[in-house]
C-alpha cells in the first residue's frame, strides 16, 4: 500500500542517518530524490508521508527496549523535517504552510494516540520531536543563519524565524494540559525549554511575548481548575513546583517580562497562590537599586525611580470595553451619575466558583475591577508627568475619589477586590507603587468612611498580611506600606477592633 | 474577606484548620534550596540560567544539557589534528598509530581513553600510559602513578603496599595526590 | 473535581516526565574517531 511504501522510504532515511553525517552529500541526494520521485512533491504526498513517518516513529519508540536507543526514528524524523524547512523549492506550498502542515499532522497523530481507550500514550517521543526541532533550529539560526550559503534562502529564513517560534507556541497551546493531561509534564518542560523560552523572550520587538503569556496562562488555568480545597493531588503539587521554578528562572533572566505582563498573570493566577503571586510581583528591573523598605524615614517623593512610569505590555483598557467611557469621563469631570454606572457595573450577572483564601465563589467581575484599578493608576501616572505630582497625590483628585467611592458604595467583596488590585501595584519603586501607597495609606487613616472605616481598615490589613505572612520574597512596595502603617502616629494598629478580635494576628503585630 | 480568613494559614499546628488550604501553595516554602538548585546566584554573581535550563524540576535535572553554541566554519576540518594525516582525524590501526600517541600529553591520553570506549584509541592510550608508569585501577576505573617523593611500604603478605600516589580524577579533570592502600591485583 | 480518566492520564504524564537527557541535543551519527577494538572488560564502557 501507499502507507507501506512510505514506511520503507522513511526507514531508509533512518538507516542512512545512522551511517553518514547529516551534512553529507548523500543526505542531500536522498532528499532530492524524495522530491523528484513524488514522495514530497505536493501537499497531499507530504501529508501522507509525514503522517506515516510520525506513526512509525511513535510505534518504534513504544516497541523499543526502554534501556536502549528509543529515539532513533524520532531523531531522524526531526532532522528530516528541519532539513526540509531549508532545502525545499516551495512550489506547491509556502514555507509557512509547510510548517503548519507538519505541526498539524503531528497534532492529529498525537491526539489520536492520546485519546485511544486503554491507551499506550507516552509523552516522551512527542516531547523529543519538539525538543529536537528546537535544537536543530537553534543550531541553524546562529548569527543570522550564517551557515546557509545561499543568500536568498538565508534572507527568507531570517524573516521566517519569528513565524517559526510563534507557530511552535501556537501548537503547544493546542496541546495544553487542560486538553491533553497525558502531556502535562512535557508541556511545562517544553515551555521552559532552553531553546524556546529565552528565544521567545528575546525575539525582536517583544514579538514572542504574547504567545508565551498565553502558554503560561494555560498552565495557570490548569492549576486553578484543579486547586480546590478538597486535597490537592500529588501530580498537581508537582506541576505547581515546576511552574514556580520556571517563573523564578524568568524573574532572574527577564524580570521586565514579568513586570510588563503582571496584569494578565494576576488575572489567571489561582487566588490562593500567595507565594507565586509575590514572586511575580517582586520582579525588579535589572538596574534598579532598592532602598531599604524597613526604613522609617523612607520618603518616596525623594526617590527618582518613584517618578518613572512602569511599562504595561497589555493595556488594561482592552478589558474595560464599555466601561472605558464612564471611567475616563469621571477622571476628567467627576459626577455622581458616572460613579453610579461604575459601581453598578462591577458585579457579575451570576455567581462563579472561584476558590480563594476565605471564599469559594465570587459575585464581582474581578478582571474588570483589576482593569479599572490599573487603568486609573496608569492615567494617574501619566497625569503626574503631564502636569505635576500635586495633581494626583491629592485626596480630592478624581483618580483618588473614583477608587474611594467604589469602596464606599461597594459590597465587602468589591472592597476586597479593589484593595487587592491596588496592592498588586505595590511593586518595585515606580510611580504606580508610589501613588497606590499614597492611596492605601490615606484610605487607611481617612475619617471620611464613617461606619465603614473599621471594615476598610480590616480589609486593607487582611490584604497586607496575606502578602507578608507567606515565605519570601515580598514586593518592596508592600513592605514599605506595611512599615508606614506600623509607624503611624494617629492610628495604633494594636488597638484596632479587627486586630483585637483575632489574637493570632495581634500576636504577630506585637512581635513586629 | 477579613483577617479571620487567614487563621488556617497562621495556625499550622491546628490540624483541622490547616487542612483547609495546601500550605505549599499558599504560605509557600523557603526558596533558598530552589534558588540554589537553579544556580541563583552563582559565586555571588547573577547569571542567566534559562539558556542552560535542564528541566522545571530539580529531580529531572540530573545531567547538564548542551547549551546553544556556534562553531565557525574555520574551526571545522582543521588538518593535522592529533598528528593525523587524515581529516577528520582517525585512529584505526594499533600498529600504525602507536607512534602518534607518544607525542600526546597525559591529559590528552586520559581524554581519549575515557571518551572512546571499546576502540583502537582506548587500547593505544592504555599502552602509552603504562609506558609512562601510570597504572589503571580496575575497580576505581581511574589511573594512578607513584608519587616520586614517597617510598611505599609493602605489606607482610606482599599483596599490597601503602603509599602516596597521584591519581587522575576524570570527574574533576585534575591530578590529585592521595594516600592509598594499593592491592597489586587491582591494577593493570 | 478531576475525572478518573484524567487522573490516570496526569499520573502517567508524571511517571513519563521527560528529563534533561530527553531534552539534550540529539546525538546523530558522527564519523568515529576510532574503529571498534576488543578492550579489557575493566575499562569504562560508557564514554
Amino acid at each position: 500500500s501507499e502507507t507501506e511504501k512510505y514506511y520503507l522510504i522513511f526507514t531508509e532515511w533512518v538507516k542512512l542517518l545512522q551511517k553518514v553525517e547529516h551534512d553529507d552529500e548523500l543526505v542531500t541526494v536522498f532528499l532530492r530524490q524524495m522530491v523528484d520521485r513524488g514522495v514530497l512533491s505536493d501537499t497531499d504526498s507530504l501529508i501522507n508521508f509525514c503522517k506515516a513517518s510520525f506513526e512509525l516513529s511513535i510505534l518504534a519508540f513504544k516497541a523499543s527496549d526502554p534501556t536502549g536507543e528509543v529515539f532513533v526514528s524520532i531523531d531522524a524524523l526531526a532532522m528530516l523535517v528541519t532539513k526540509l524547512l531549508v532545502v525545499q523549492e516551495f512550489e506547491d506550498y509556502s514555507r509557512n504552510e509547510y510548517l503548519d502542515i507538519i505541526f498539524c499532522i503531528l497534532t492529529m497523530v498525537f491526539s489520536k494516540d492520546h485519546e485511544q481507550d486503554n491507551s499506550t500514550f507516552n509523552e516522551r517521543p512527542y516531547f523529543r520531536f519538539f525538543s529536537n526541532i528546537l535544537s536543530e533550529w537553534s543550531s541553524l539560526r546562529g548569527h543570522d543563519f550564517i551557515k546557509i550559503t545561499d543568500q536568498q534562502i538565508r534572507k527568507e529564513l531570517i524573516e521566517f524565524d519569528n513565524y517559526f517560534y510563534n507557530t511552535f507556541a501556537s501548537y503547544l497551546h493546542l496541546i495544553q494540559p487542560v486538553a491533553f493531561p497525558g502531556f502535562s509534564f512535557a508541556f511545562i518542560t517544553l515551555l521552559s525549554h532552553r531553546m524556546f523560552l529565552p528565544n521567545m523572550l528575546r525575539l525582536e520587538n517583544k514579538s514572542g511575548w504574547k504567545n508565551l503569556t498565553i502558554l503560561i496562562i494555560d498552565l495557570f488555568r490548569f492549576l486553578d481548575q484543579y486547586t480546590g480545597k478538597v486535597g490537592i493531588s500529588n501530580a498537581i503539587s508537582v506541576v505547581y513546583k515546576g511552574a514556580l521554578r520556571v517563573i523564578i528562572g524568568i524573574s532572574n533572566d527577564f524580570p521586565e517580562y514579568l513586570i510588563e505582563n503582571h496584569y494578565e498573570f494576576m488575572n489567571a493566577l489561582p487566588s490562593s497562590y500567595a507565594q507565586l503571586k509575590n514572586v511575580m510581583l517582586a520582579a525588579i528591573p535589572k538596574k534598579i537599586m532598592l532602598p531599604n523598605p524597613y526604613d522609617n524615614g523612607l520618603d518616596m517623593d525623594k526617590i527618582d525611580s518613584c517618578k518613572m512610569q512602569p511599562t504595561v505590555f497589555y493595556d488594561p483598557v482592552v478589558d474595560l470595553h464599555s466601561f472605558k467611557k464612564p471611567v475616563d469621563n469621571y477622571l476628567r469631570i467627576p459626577s455622581n451619575s458616572l460613579m453610579r454606572t461604575i459601581i453598578n457595573g462591577v458585579y457579575r450577572d451570576e455567581y462563579s466558583f472561584k476558590s480563594g483564601i476565605g471564599y469559594d465563589y465570587v459575585s464581582v467581575d474581578q478582571k474588570l475591577v483589576r482593569a479599572v484599578v490599573l487603568h486609573v493608576g496608569v492615567e494617574a501616572g501619566l497625569e503626574s508627568e503631564k502636569t505635576s505630582s500635586g495633581a494626583i497625590f491629592n485626596a480630592k483628585s478624581s483618580y483618588y475619589t473614583l477608587l474611594f467611592n467604589l469602596l464606599n458604595e461597594g459590597s465587602s467583596e468589591v472592597r476586597f477586590k479593589v484593595i487587592e488590585a491596588m496592592m498588586e501595584q505595590l511593586r518595585y519603586p515606580n510611580i504606580h507603587t508610589h501613588w497606590f501607597t499614597f492611596v492605601l495609606k490615606n484610605m487607611f487613616t481617612s475619617e471620611e468612611w464613617g461606619e465603614q472605616k473599621s471594615e476598610i481598615q480590616e480589609i486593607i490589613l487582611r490584604n497586607i498580611f496575606e502578602r507578608i505572612i507567606v515565605n519570601k520574597p515580598h514586593p518592596w512596595g508592600v513592605t514599605v506600606l506595611f512599615t508606614q502603617l506600623l509607624n503611624l502616629n494617629n492610628v495604633k494598629l494594636l488597638s484596632l477592633p479587627c486586630v483585637k478580635k483575632v489574637p493570632e494576628i495581634e500576636n504577630i503585630l506585637k512581635i513586629l | 474577606f477579613g483577617l479571620e480568613a487567614l487563621l488556617p494559614l497562621i495556625k499550622q499546628d491546628d490540624t483541622e484548620l490547616s487542612k483547609k488550604y495546601n500550605h505549599a501553595m499558599t504560605i509557600g516554602t523557603d526558596l533558598s534550596s530552589m534558588l540554589h538548585s537553579l544556580g541563583i546566584p552563582r559565586d555571588n554573581q547573577r547569571y542567566r540560567i534559562l539558556d542552560t535550563f535542564q528541566s522545571p524540576w530539580a529531580e529531572t535535572s540530573r545531567s547538564e544539557v548542551e547549551p546553544r553554541f556556534f562553531t565557525p566554519e574555520s574551526f571545522k576540518n582543521i588538518p593535522n589534528v592529533l598528528q593525523s594525516k587524515v581529516t577528520p582525524p582517525v585512529f584505526n590501526s594499533i600498529e600504525n598509530d602507536q607512534q602518534r600517541v607518544t607525542l600526546f600529553q597525559d591529559e590528552t591520553l586520559f581524554y581519549l581513553f575515557y571518551k572512546h570506549p571499546g576502540t583502537v584509541i582506548q587500547e593505544l592510550t592504555y599502552l602509552e600510559l603504562r609506558k609512562r608508569n601510570w597504572r589503571y585501577h580496575k575497580t576505581l576505573k581511574a589511573w594512578l602513578t607513584k608519587d616520586p617523593m614517597v617510598e611505599p611500604l609493602v605489606s607482610g603478605d606482599g599483596l599490597s603496599e601503602r603509599g602516596s600516589y597521584i591519581f587522575f580524577d576524570p570527574q574533576r579533570w585534575e591530578k590529585c595526590q592521595r594516600e592509598f592502600v594499593l592491592f597489586y591485583n587491582a591494577i593493570m | 473535581e478531576m475525572p478518573d480518566r484524567m487522573v490516570s492520564q496526569l499520573e502517567s504524564s508524571l511517571l513519563n516526565c521527560p528529563d534533561s537527557l530527553d531534552a539534550d541535543t540529539p546525538y546523530l551519527y558522527r564519523n568515529p574517531l576510532s574503529l571498534p577494538h576488543p578492550t579489557s572488560i575493566f575499562f569504562p564502557s560508557e564514554p
